[in-house]
């Protein structure tokens, strides 16, 4: 019966993640492998192609920044998205079980130290050794083409590239991915929640993945290095904001990396 | 904390949409 609530709530927190992450691990593989046919993603190359790709990038809620500069347009964009994804993973927290019985002050602190440890956990499937997919699928941006940015800019993804590369070894399934992001959520100050929630993920990897040994394991492992990826981000954005004199941080954005590390 | 997170807050009282962000 133990068994059984760990695979209903397994259950429960899949439907969640496909309802609130509409571009899933399964269909970023597809759209990188070439699988889709005619619908391949734009890409961007370098600087010349950044406004050919504006048509692709239709994000709501864009910040109505009054520039013409297509660089500094695209990193308003990128900070949208980056807005929205966050209204999505507190989405996805508020379906996760007890949580919404937790205290408010609980429930802003957790999100607030996993919110970015869960975006970089989400972005690695949309990556691969030679670039990311953006907007929802739309654009692949190539990683030569951000090394190629200018300094501090071009230091800023290359981290998490190693870090997905890496961690896409693995090769959790949407599945996995759903109970393993309610482990991050979850695993801040609050100490009873997160135990059915990991106990529910440790089967869920014997299940789906019975010949890979110390998956679990493994899979924990990578939260020690999501927290070194997240406070060098973090420093970087700080860095940002001190020498780069006309850039506007997202006001959310904001608030979650005010006194985060 | 309320003060200093009042969008995160606002978030996980309310289904905010995109375009309030």
């Amino acid at each position: 019966p133990e068994a059984a609530d760990l695979r209903s709530l397994a259950k429960l927190l899949l439907e969640s993640y496909l309802k609130y992450f509409p571009l899933t691990k399964a269909k970023a593989r597809a759209i990188l492998s070439g699988k889709t046919g005619d619908n391949a993603p734009f890409v961007y190359h370098d600087m010349k192609s950044l406004p050919e790709g504006e048509r692709f990038i239709n994000c709501v809620g864009l910040v109505q920044e009054p520039t013409d500069e297509v660089q500094l347009r695209f990193f308003y964009s990128c900070q949208s998205r980056s807005a929205e994804a966050v209204r999505e993973v507190t989405e996805f927290a508020k379906s996760i079980p007890g949580f919404v019985g937790l205290d408010l002050n609980d429930q802003v602190t957790l999100l607030k130290y996993g919110v970015i440890e869960v975006l970089i956990i989400m972005w690695a499937p949309l990556m691969n050794k030679d670039g990311t997919l953006i907007s929802y699928g739309q654009i692949f941006m190539t990683r030569e083409f951000l090394k190629s940015l200018r300094k501090p800019f071009c230091d800023m993804m290359e981290p998490k590239f190693e870090f997905s590369v890496k961690f896409n070894t693995l090769e959790l399934y949407d599945s996995d991915m759903a109970l393993f992001l309610a482990v991050i959520i979850l695993s801040g100050a609050i100490e009873e929640l997160p135990e059915t929630v990991s106990t529910s993920l440790e089967l869920q990897l014997k299940l789906n993945h019975p010949d890979s040994l110390q998956l679990f394991a493994k899979v924990l492992q990578k939260m020690t290095d999501l927290r070194q990826i997240v406070t060098d981000h973090v420093h970087l954005i700080q860095l940002l904001k001190k020498t780069e004199v006309d850039m506007c941080l997202h006001p959310l954005l904001q608030e979650i990396m005010r006194d985060l590390y | 904390l309320k003060e200093k997170h009042k969008i995160l807050h606002r978030l996980l009282q309310n289904s905010t949409s995109p375009v309030e962000l």
